[in-house]
């Protein structure tokens, strides 16, 4: 009955829409954005000829989006009906998704789980003692009984006053500013929206007001992008259904190695985000040191248990 | 070394990394960065153990503990920090005096493991040796699969025999998913699945590891219930931050 759930594990605060199971704000300590996360997909170009993609298709090498579509239980692109005006590129964004909301509490971690289709989730983790927010996404096999290739996304929206700036990584090192289209030396002409507003973030992207600067940690390399003032997106998985005619010569359809038969699953992807938020003229440290702890795990191994173990000091 | 060598290079070949090649390569790919990660995991696994057991260094009185810190200044470099992390060394005692055989779990994040050592069924509790590959002691979250059919109530100990507080968790119905896709397509690897996880925060030194014990706890069910509402049961009130370094 109330609109809102909260984790909190005294660090930082999460408030959870029950009506649409999405995130709804962010606090830590006294620094708090409105924010919410949620999985969406780009529907990979054909290569057929239109307007739009110029003969050019989405593949390994070539990013060339045609439609951006919410993930969402019902809305997977399996309708007929809804895959004729996507394949057109019609029907854009339907509104927020809703989604399934499970909410797991303990003493060392607090867990919000959504799930926006069978083979897309996350789970957003509070840990005891640290002020970093967890998101565990999975993606995968992404369906394309529809003869739509995809493109899945996790798409950070929030009030971050951000304009038209925001910062990503130099392969773990400096963070470099990209302004959305623009080029510091030459003048752009935008032929690709999204695409050509996509960077490398091998290990973070952020984006910042005059006063909080909120980050997106990651833990392998992936491509992101802010697209609007306060939102940041990162791409997690891809299926491809068209050679981009860059030299592989096949779509990017990747199944299980050593599985032969027709009907052999598509590759499953699951990773981590942590979101960082804090007052921007203190927000370098943690965000550095954070990230070399996502990028540097523990290594743990595992054994039975010795039997002097409990016996000696 | 000289086995960790193909996985390097591989690891930097460009194709490797973005995606760029043929299925048929990408399995190739595969194949070859898994050999190497298993030789990466026998280097690291036996210097694991020979780090717990003190077998590189004379006696028995190490521990594998780093110093919180050093300075270092531009004319001592880093023979300064092996120095004091020598002395250290030779501070800590060790525990533990028996046989270990250490292995790594490939598919800790969907709460499976591919070890002999059955940590989901065998129902004894299980070791967990935590690395910390950075200069600075940290806390972190760790999470072990368990069977909740082995126990509905887990216990952590940690390095100094204290207890640790531990939470059990039921796995998500989309690692169930996970669980079942890799039974699927990868059968003939003997492989245990946990139904839920142990999570607790581990405090790591620098540099250095920490054991923890994970074992079935006795008189904590109430019930056999969810284990969602036995996480309670499984917690364990004395707290972490008191652990030495």
């Amino acid at each position: 009955k109330e609109q809102y759930v909260s984790l909190d594990n005294g660090f930082a605060r999460l408030e959870f829409d029950t009506h649409t199971g999405l995130l709804h704000s962010l606090t830590v300590q006294d620094t708090k954005v409105q924010m919410s996360m949620h999985l969406a997909w780009y529907n990979s170009s054909d290569g057929l000829e239109t307007q739009e993609n110029r003969g050019q298709a989405s593949g390994a090498y070539i990013f060339r989006p045609n439609g951006l579509y919410n993930v969402s239980s019902e809305g997977s692109g399996e309708g007929w009906w809804g895959t004729l005006l996507r394949r057109l590129g019609i029907g854009s964004n339907q509104g927020d998704p809703i989604v399934q909301l499970d909410i797991v509490r303990g003493d060392v971690v607090l867990e919000a789980r959504q799930m926006f289709a069978n083979w897309a989730t996350l789970v957003t983790r509070l840990y005891k003692g640290q002020s970093q927010v967890e998101m565990e996404w999975t993606v995968g096999p992404i369906p394309f009984a529809d003869g739509l290739g995809k493109e899945v996304v996790v798409v950070y929206t929030s009030d971050v006053d951000s304009k038209d700036e925001f910062w990503t990584d130099a392969n773990g090192r400096e963070m470099i500013k990209r302004t959305r289209d623009y080029r510091p030396s030459w003048e752009l002409n935008v032929t690709e929206p999204v695409a050509g507003n996509y960077y490398p973030v091998t290990a973070a992207m952020y984006v910042q007001d005059a006063g909080k600067q909120l980050t997106v940690l990651t833990d392998r390399s992936q491509g992101g992008a802010s697209l609007q003032s306060g939102q940041m997106e990162v791409m997690l998985h891809r299926r491809t259904l068209a050679d981009d005619a860059r030299g592989v010569g096949e779509p990017l359809n990747e199944t299980a190695c050593g599985c032969l038969a027709c009907d052999c699953p598509g590759l499953v992807a699951r990773g981590r985000h942590w979101l960082v938020l804090a007052p921007r003229e203190e927000a370098a440290k943690p965000r550095r040191t954070l990230q070399q702890e996502l990028n540097d795990p523990p290594l743990l191994a595992f054994s039975a248990i010795p039997r002097e173990v409990g016996s000696s000091n | 070394t000289e086995a960790l060598e193909e996985a390097v290079s591989l690891l930097q070949h460009h194709d490797a990394i973005t995606g760029t090649e043929k299925q048929h390569v990408a399995c190739d790919y595969h194949r070859r960065l898994h050999r190497g990660l298993k030789y990466a995991q026998a280097v690291v696994t036996s210097a694991l153990e020979a780090l717990i057991r003190g077998q590189d260094r004379p006696g028995r009185d190490t521990g594998g503990v780093a110093p919180d810190s050093i300075t270092l200044d531009s004319s001592t470099g880093s023979d300064a920090y092996v120095a004091a992390s020598q002395r250290v060394l030779q501070e800590q005692p060790n525990p533990i005096d028996a046989p270990i055989t250490l292995e790594i779990c490939d598919w800790l994040n969907i709460t499976a493991c591919n070890t002999t050592v059955h940590l989901s069924s065998a129902g004894k509790g299980f070791m967990v040796a935590a690395y910390n590959p950075l200069g600075w002691s940290r806390e972190v979250p760790l999470r072990a699969p368990v069977s909740s059919s082995t126990a509905c109530a887990w216990a952590v100990t940690g390095p100094e025999n204290e207890a640790v507080t531990a939470q059990l968790l039921p796995a998500s119905p989309s690692t169930h998913d996970l669980q079942q896709l890799l039974a699927g397509v990868n059968a003939t690897c003997p492989t245990t699945f946990g139904d839920a996880e142990v999570a607790f925060v581990a405090r790591l030194p620098p540099l250095g590891y920490s054991t923890f014990f994970v074992q079935p706890a006795s008189g904590a069910c109430a019930g056999r219930g969810s284990i969602q509402s036995n996480a309670q049961d499984a917690s364990l009130q004395t707290d972490v931050d008191n652990a030495v370094d």
